[in-house]
C-alpha cells in the first residue's frame, strides 16, 4: 500500500516536493501536504489525471462543471500560469498562497490588478472595468440600467484613474486598494489556516508510507 | 449606497467567480 501510494505520487504530472513548496509559500509541510488531499479530491473529479481541468475547478467552485463565468475564467488563467490549460499541484500551492491571511499584502493586490487586467495590456481598461460589471450583474439578481452602469464605471474611474489617461495602472491601483482595502477582501481565505484540520488524511497516508 | 456612488470594484468582488472558499466545501 505505501509502495503503491509513494509510485502514484511520483507519476502526477506537476506533483512537487511538499518542503520545496512550503518553503515558497506562506504554508508549512503538513498544509501543502493536506492542500493536496483538497487538489486531490479535486482533480480527480471529472478526469482522474492528477490535474485540475477547467470543468473541475468549475465544479469546485460552483458544483456545476457547465457554469462559466468571467471571473473564474480569470482565476483559473492565473492559477494556470504555465498557460497549458490546466492547474498543476505546484502551481494550485503557489497560487493558494497569495490567498492565504499570512501572505503580503502586496502580493494579493498584484494578483487582484493581474485578475481585472483582462485582456493582459498591463493596465485596467475601462472597457475592462464595463465588461466586468456586466458579467456581475448578469450573475446576481442586481438588475441596473445602462445609464447606472455608465455612472458607476465612470464615477470608479475618475477615482481610480488619477493620472487621467483612461486606464489604472498598477501603482494607480496600489493607491486606490489602500484608500479602499475591502476591495481585496477576497484575496484571503480564513479556512487556509485551518487546512489540516479540513483535509487531514494525507498526514495518516505519509505516515504509512514512511513505515513501509 | 445609492448605485451610482457604489463602487464599481467592489461591486465585481462580490461575484460567486471570486469567492474561492466554496472550493473547501465538502
Amino acid at each position: 500500500m505505501g509502495c503503491f501510494h509513494s509510485k502514484h505520487l511520483r507519476q502526477i504530472p506537476g506533483y512537487e516536493d511538499p518542503t520545496i513548496l512550503a518553503s515558497e509559500t506562506p504554508f508549512t509541510v503538513s498544509e501543502v501536504e493536506a492542500l493536496y488531499e483538497l487538489f486531490k479530491k479535486i482533480s480527480s473529479s471529472i478526469i482522474d489525471d492528477g490535474l485540475i481541468h477547467k470543468e473541475e475547478f468549475q465544479l469546485a467552485l460552483f458544483r456545476n462543471r457547465n457554469r462559466r463565468n468571467l471571473f473564474a475564467d480569470r482565476i483559473f488563467d492565473l492559477f494556470d500560469y504555465k498557460r497549458n490549460g490546466v492547474i498543476e499541484f505546484g502551481e494550485f500551492v503557489r497560487s493558494l498562497g497569495v490567498f492565504h491571511p499570512n501572505a503580503p499584502t502586496a502580493d494579493k493586490v498584484t494578483f487582484a490588478f493581474r485578475l481585472y487586467d483582462l485582456r493582459h495590456t498591463g493596465y485596467i481598461e475601462r472597457e475592462e472595468l464595463y465588461e466586468m460589471v456586466l458579467a456581475l450583474l448578469n450573475e446576481s439578481d442586481l438588475a441596473l440600467s445602462d445609464d447606472v452602469v455608465e455612472m458607476i464605471v465612470d464615477k470608479t474611474f475618475s477615482d481610480a484613474d488619477t493620472k487621467g489617461d483612461g486606464r489604472i495602472d498598477l501603482d494607480e491601483w496600489k493607491e486606490f486598494v489602500s484608500k479602499n482595502p475591502s476591495l481585496i477582501k477576497n484575496m484571503t481565505l480564513p479556512y487556509l489556516k485551518d487546512i489540516t484540520l479540513a483535509f487531514p488524511s494525507f498526514v495518516l497516508n505519509t505516515e504509512v508510507e514512511d513505515s513501509d | 449606497a445609492t448605485p451610482v456612488t457604489m463602487n464599481a470594484f467592489e461591486l465585481i468582488s462580490k461575484s460567486q467567480g471570486l469567492n474561492l472558499s466554496s472550493l473547501f466545501e465538502k
